[in-house]
């Protein structure tokens, strides 16, 4: 791992005094490495690894750490900050209700990651609608309803085929249910697909959602950055949910996303049960990412 | 990437950033470019489009393009796995599509006794291909959907039965033994081979391996599907999926269609993912 690695780039500095150029190439060499092999995006990790070498160059080196574990820190810190705070928080406007809609890649776990929301709210005192935005995929309503059935939260599913209807209609029904925080599942789609994108940010424009949450795969590679740039000018979202994290994926991608459009990690998804989502932690994350 | 004629530092650091962009892994894109700058100096390449050329073609010859089509191997029973969300069902109904139009009789086993709306979802692409279905209730062994569906294959002889399972994390060793037993059932009482098929998603980095590799040791893969390459990834860690395991990639996915399904031509795989 990159500890043992770095370990070995300074097995032959005398553990005083500060770190040379030549001392730091070779360290900085080695966290290119296991950055790029954790997925971070390598633009990302040109700048990031620039970041580093000027705080590691003249480094003091403690007394109480070796190099190697000089420069860890270093990398940990800034890793942890460049994932951003830990205060990330579903805001509302105080509008009722409270409009949430995510959107992503096909797959990433979005119908997943709303039922978990929507669960999540209702521990929090809210009164949730699920609101069944993809109307493309095979039986993608029917998985909906499945989870509302499952957490008893209910489902809106309307009568319309435009997901932009459907949408408004959505929180319609919640004022006429007294539901005071309507939570909207969309269609996966490519960040290429040009009316796939317009659609989104016509749902976006129809219903002003309070917060929207791009939802991210943690397994997904270099692509991650190209993605969440293009969802990002075309809808704006506000905060992102990274999933699958109860796998053995480093999660780059995290750290990408949140670089290259500046918006924070929300919720971490760990599992596929709808209490599997909890409150993203940037110091986890990058001991994660080093491996 | 400059397609200019100057063999320069910049020219080779770039291509190194295209390669690493597409997935290919930082210490395979390091022994590729270095074996490349190489072959350019030994053979006198003359510019870039030249050196291009070169190394889509190393790239191309890392697949094996004369592999037989398992799908087409007839009758025969393939087991489609892989990790959640990465176009499983989907796959198995564009297969299920394309056999059928080619006048093969397809079978399916809804194998995803687990997520939610999972056999609705297979029941709509089996009414789209016009082929028969095998389920039982959600919460139902996978293995027992297995046996049925393999018990049904035995009697009508399909030329092609493929078995839905549901999405699993291969670091996951229950469900990796769930999915070792449904392959147990299936080769046991299937008259006609059984074959497994892993289905990665082109936008994975490179936990891609990790998960490759978890599912062949597990189950011995026969071949894999690469999907959404309809998007902007270039599913460059199937690179270092086939160095390492040697699997044929038996189909690439382009969409959410039933159409949307293509065989893999190693040329042109190899010339999108150098760009
Ligand atoms: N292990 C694990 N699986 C997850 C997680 N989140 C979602 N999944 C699984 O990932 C798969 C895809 O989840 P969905 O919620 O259907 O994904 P989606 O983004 O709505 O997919 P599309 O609507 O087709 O774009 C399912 O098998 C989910 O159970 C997670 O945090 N961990
Ligand atoms: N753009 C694109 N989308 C695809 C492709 N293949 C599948 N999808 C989409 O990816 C999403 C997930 O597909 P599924 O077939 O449900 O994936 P799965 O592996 O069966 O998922 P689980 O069973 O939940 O693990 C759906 O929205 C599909 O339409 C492809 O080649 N291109
Ligand atoms: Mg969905
Ligand atoms: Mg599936």
């Amino acid at each position: 791992n990159l500890s043992q690695r770095l370990q070995t780039v300074f097995a032959g500095l005398t553990g005083k005094g500060r770190l040379s150029d030549a001392d730091v190439d070779a360290a900085m060499r080695e966290i290119r490495l296991a950055l790029l092999e954790a997925d971070v995006n390598f633009r990302v990790v040109k700048e990031f690894v620039a970041r580093v070498r000027e705080r590691a160059v003249g480094a003091d080196v403690a007394k109480s750490l070796t190099p190697g574990q000089t420069v860890i820190r270093i990398v940990l810190e800034e890793l942890t900050e460049l994932l951003g705070g830990t205060d990330a928080r579903l805001v509302f406007t105080g509008r009722i209700p409270g409009v949430v809609m995510l959107v992503g890649l096909q797959g990433s776990g979005k119908t997943t990651a709303s039922a978990k929301l929507a669960n999540l709210m209702r521990k929090q005192g809210k009164r949730p609608l699920l609101v069944a935005g993809d109307v493309y995929r095979p039986a993608a309503i029917d998985q909906l309803e499945a989870l509302g059935r499952e957490l008893d939260i209910p489902v809106y599913r309307g009568e319309s085929s435009d997901p932009v209807e459907i949408a408004r209609a959505g929180v319609k029904e919640a004022v006429a249910q007294m539901r005071d925080v309507v939570i909207i599942d969309t269609a996966g789609r490519l960040h290429v697909d040009e009316e796939m994108m317009t659609e989104a940010a016509r749902i976006k424009d129809a219903v002003r959602p309070d917060q929207i949450l791009m939802v991210v795969d943690a397994m997904t590679g270099q692509d991650a950055v190209t993605a969440a740039q293009a969802f990002s000018e075309r809808v704006d979202f506000d905060a992102v949910i990274v999933t699958k994290l109860d796998g053995d994926a480093r999660g780059g991608a995290a750290l990408s996303v949140k670089h290259v459009t500046g918006k924070p990690i929300m919720f971490a998804g760990v599992g596929e049960k709808l209490d599997a989502l909890e409150q993203f932690h940037p110091d986890r994350m990058a001991k994660r990412i080093l491996g | 990437l400059r397609k200019g004629p100057d063999l320069d530092d910049e020219f080779w650091e770039d291509l190194e950033d295209t390669l690493v962009g597409a997935d290919i892994g930082a210490t395979a894109v390091t022994e590729i470019v270095d074996r490349l700058r190489d072959s350019a100096a030994r053979q006198a390449l003359p510019d870039a489009a030249a050196v291009l050329d070169h190394l889509a073609g190393e790239l191309a010859r890392e697949f094996d393009s004369d592999a037989a089509d398992l799908l087409a191997e007839g009758p025969v029973v393939v087991l489609v796995v892989g990790v959640n969300g990465t176009g499983k069902t989907t796959t198995v109904g564009k297969i299920a599509t394309e056999a059928a139009r080619a006048g093969r009789s397809v079978l399916l086993g809804s194998g995803d006794t687990y997520r939610a709306a999972a056999v609705e979802q297979l029941d709509i692409w089996a009414e789209r291909a016009g082929v028969p279905v095998v389920r039982r209730e959600r919460g139902a062994d996978p293995a027992a959907v297995t046996f049925d569906t393999v018990k049904q294959a035995n009697e009508t002889r399909p030329d092609l039965t493929l078995i839905d399972t549901a999405g699993r994390l291969h670091t996951s060793a229950d469900l990796m033994r769930e999915l070792q037993k449904v392959q147990r059932i299936a080769k046991r009482e299937s008259d006609a081979p059984v074959r497994s098929l892993l289905v990665m998603d082109a936008t994975t980095g490179q936990n891609g391996l990790s998960q490759a590799r978890e599912f062949h040791a597990a189950l011995d893969l026969d071949g894999l599907v690469l999907t959404k390459l309809d998007g902007t990834a270039k599913g460059g860690i199937a690179v270092a999926v086939v160095r390492e395991l040697g699997l044929p990639i038996v189909r690439i996915g382009v969409g959410e269609s039933a159409d949307d399904l293509k065989p893999f031509v190693p040329d042109e795989f190899a010339r999108a993912l150098v760009g």
